[in-house]
């Protein structure tokens, strides 16, 4: 074998919750991951 | 949320869109697995039904809450919420349930923290009151998979949300499995009775041993015991800590005579699937010839008795501790699972065989186990980026592959568990194919509570993408690991090589780790399993009806319009373009209560639309009614008035 090919950490040493990944990710949703129809937004 | 209108049915039609990634959709399938042990919602591919859920990859992982009737409701799984504790998050939003915190009582449990959050975020702090939100009898549930972390949307370093009892302050926001109190408030909502493909679980705690029988025709018993000569001192479910309970079953080899054989045999069974996992701890202080076989009596018209049919023998030889089996099953009709003790050996000696904490479900059994013993130890005192490995398992999908735990975290994760899975080759292993093709392993921390349905296990998945280059090179991740890998001098001196590992740094952290069953007797069990996703690369098929010639009421038969035809129309809100009598025309969906309408079903229509209707035409012929009431009461009043008025002249010169 050649030179080491490096492991892979697929949360990049994060520990994201939900919320951290909408938050970075610019969603801005209603208690951070819930989406409303045009009803609930209307009352809300 | 209240409100039958946001309940789904049970069974939960999904469409699972091309955009997910191949590890997300096969976790999402574990979820669904879990919902199915768990509670009574089932889920089916989309197969036409008027509301279903849309599962895709979106920006990050949100959902709506409750059934929404809106045809595709879509619910997002995007990149990093692959994990399984989230995706069931996501569908109990679906489900109906906001978050844990937002309860109308939240503030008898926990304070908020508002010059903690950070700015504009205030609202996602927000309580339903009750009439718009039930907690369904459930107490506050500082363990639910709902709750927010205790750090979520801080500005600053310190946490938003303390929970009035300390010792929960790094409880909340747990994301691995159901709680109990999560499992029970679904139950309560979708009316459930039991998990569709739970079968039966057994702790030996009460003395009808959950309906266990003795088997006929042996000539030996096993016995309900709290303890054995020679071992074991206590059951495995309590491990001893209770007086007055942790019971298990015993069948004492040491004193039966030679040839003698026990039968323990389960309640009868009646499976849905066609394949079942039989999971239970056996203890083996026996003779090393004895043996412990598993058979399952069938029975049906032909055999109304049962006919015994031998599964297998559970190997291995005495070993003064408490061990983890897996059996699979492929049981068609009704059943009983018998446990065939036999003393094979002569002699007398104090021992025999044990049984503790026995499950069965209807679902694919973990290929192989990982048991570290002494764990808090091996927490404890490995330092950091310090790994150690699981032996090389061979899964049946012909790979062999190996997990990596780093103890004490890998470098820059400290205080956690990281995990890594392995592709591992033998020099002169053939018959696979390089780049690994689409193999998920699942690497799940067990959490040994005694019944199945009771564990918050932790897993995580990685999928062997064939694709997948590694980092900063043109070589592919997963390809064969004598040529990507490193060689490794196995314990018993062989040679291997192991190829890159991917998993995660932040596995689960020391405090999880250390809570709930996850160690017990001091050992840490991790339960390992390959499987084969590449069916999940092909396109979910739509359902049948979208593609398929539509009749109408009026007789004419309407056919799929050729493609020029409908070119011309767009139909909208997901309108299907139809040729009628020549002429290409747009056919709306329609829900329960609502629908759509106009050329190309740009208009919405609703029963609430109608009751509007009704109620403004007849508020405006209340209206018109009290004009001409009005206009009618002034003329009067006017005319009376004149008349007055000419009445009261005064006389003066009348007659001048």
């Amino acid at each position: 074998p050649t030179t080491n090919v490096l492991d892979y950490d697929v949360d990049s040493g994060r520990d994201l919750d939900i919320f951290d990944i909408n938050e970075e990710a610019g969603l801005n949703l209603v208690e951070g991951d819930i989406v409303l129809d045009e009803r609930q937004t209307r009352n809300s | 949320i209240i409100g039958d209108e946001y309940r789904w049915p049970k069974t939960i039609p999904y469409y699972m869109e091309d955009d997910l990634e191949i590890n997300a959709k096969g976790v999402i399938l574990k979820a669904f697995e879990q919902y199915r042990l768990k509670t009574c919602i089932d889920f089916k591919p989309w197969s036409g039904e008027a509301n279903y859920i849309s599962i895709f990859k979106g920006g990050g992982c949100f959902s709506s809450v409750g059934n929404r009737r809106v045809g595709k409701q879509s619910l997002s799984i995007g990149s990093n919420c692959d994990r399984i504790a989230t995706i069931e998050h996501e569908f109990l939003h679906a489900l109906g349930f906001w978050h844990e915190q937002s309860r109308a009582d939240r503030d008898d449990y926990v304070n908020i923290m508002w010059d903690r959050i950070s700015e504009g975020k205030e609202h996602n702090f927000n309580t339903y009151n009750d009439n718009t939100s039930s907690s369904l009898g459930v107490p506050y549930d500082y363990g639910s998979m709902m709750h927010y972390s205790k750090n979520a949307f801080r500005n600053g370093t310190e946490p938003t949300i303390v929970t009035k009892i300390p010792a929960f302050s790094d409880v909340i926001g747990q994301r691995m499995e159901f709680s109990d109190s999560d499992l029970l408030k679904l139950h309560r909502l979708y009316n459930c009775t039991q998990g569709s493909t739970f079968l039966d679980s057994c702790d030996f705690e009460r003395e009808n041993i959950c309906g266990m029988i003795q088997g006929q025709g042996d000539k030996a018993d096993w016995v309900r015991v709290a303890k054995a000569d020679g071992g074991p001192n206590t059951d495995y479910s309590n491990m001893g800590k209770c007086t007055g309970s942790g019971y298990f079953m015993h069948f004492s080899t040491g004193t039966a005579n030679t040839g003698d054989t026990a039968l323990l045999e389960s309640r009868l069974l009646y499976p849905k699937r066609g394949y079942q996992c039989l999971q239970f701890f056996y203890y083996n202080s026996a003779g090393p010839s004895d043996s412990l076989k598993i058979h399952v009596r069938e029975y049906d018209n032909a055999n109304p008795n049962g006919k015994l049919r031998f599964i297998k023998t559970i190997d291995g030889s005495p070993q003064d501790l408490w061990q983890l089996h897996h059996v699979s099953l492929d049981v068609k009709k009704k059943f009983r699972v018998v446990f065939q003790g036999t003393k094979e050996g002569s002699g007398t000696f104090a021992g025999g065989q044990s049984l503790d904490d026995i499950n069965l479900s209807e679902t694919t059994c973990p290929e192989f186990i990982w048991r570290v013993k002494n764990f808090s130890h091996v927490m404890e005192n490995t330092p950091t980026n310090t790994s150690i490995f699981s032996p090389p398992f061979t899964s049946k999908e012909g790979y062999t592959f190996q997990m990596e735990l780093y103890p004490s975290g890998k470098a820059g994760s400290p205080g956690e568990l990281s995990a890594y899975a392995h592709l591992v080759a033998r020099e002169g292993d053939t018959g696979q194919i390089w780049p690994c093709p689409w193999k998920q392993i699942t690497m799940m921390l067990m959490d040994q509570h005694p019944h199945i349905q009771k564990r918050m296990s932790n897993q995580r998945s990685v999928t062997t993408d064939p694709n997948m280059k590694a980092t900063d090179s043109d070589r592919f991740f997963w390809d064969d690991p004598r040529k990507v890998g490193v060689e490794v001098t196995h314990t018993d001196g062989s040679k291997y090589f192991r190829g890159p590992g991917s998993g995660t740094a932040v596995y689960l952290t020391h405090l999880r780790a250390k809570s709930r069953d996850f160690i017990k007797g001091g050992d840490a069990i991790f339960l390992l399993t390959m499987e084969d996703v590449s069916h999940l690369t092909v396109t979910q098929p739509l359902p049948s009806t979208t593609q398929q010639p539509v009749t109408t009421a009026v007789t004419t038969t309407v056919t799929t319009a050729p493609i020029n035809l409908c070119l011309s129309v767009q139909c909208l809100n997901n309108g299907v373009c139809m040729v009628d009598e020549g002429k290409a025309a747009c056919r709306c969906v329609v829900g329960d209560d609502w629908w759509y309408y106009g050329d190309s079903c740009q208009y919405k229509g609703s029963i609430m639309d109608k009751t509007t209707l009704a109620l403004a035409s007849s508020l405006s012929v209340l209206g018109v009614m009290l004009l001409v009431t009005a206009v009618s009461v002034i003329c009067l009043k006017k005319k009376y008035k004149k008349h007055a008025n000419n009445s009261s002249v005064v006389m003066e010169n009348i007659s001048a």
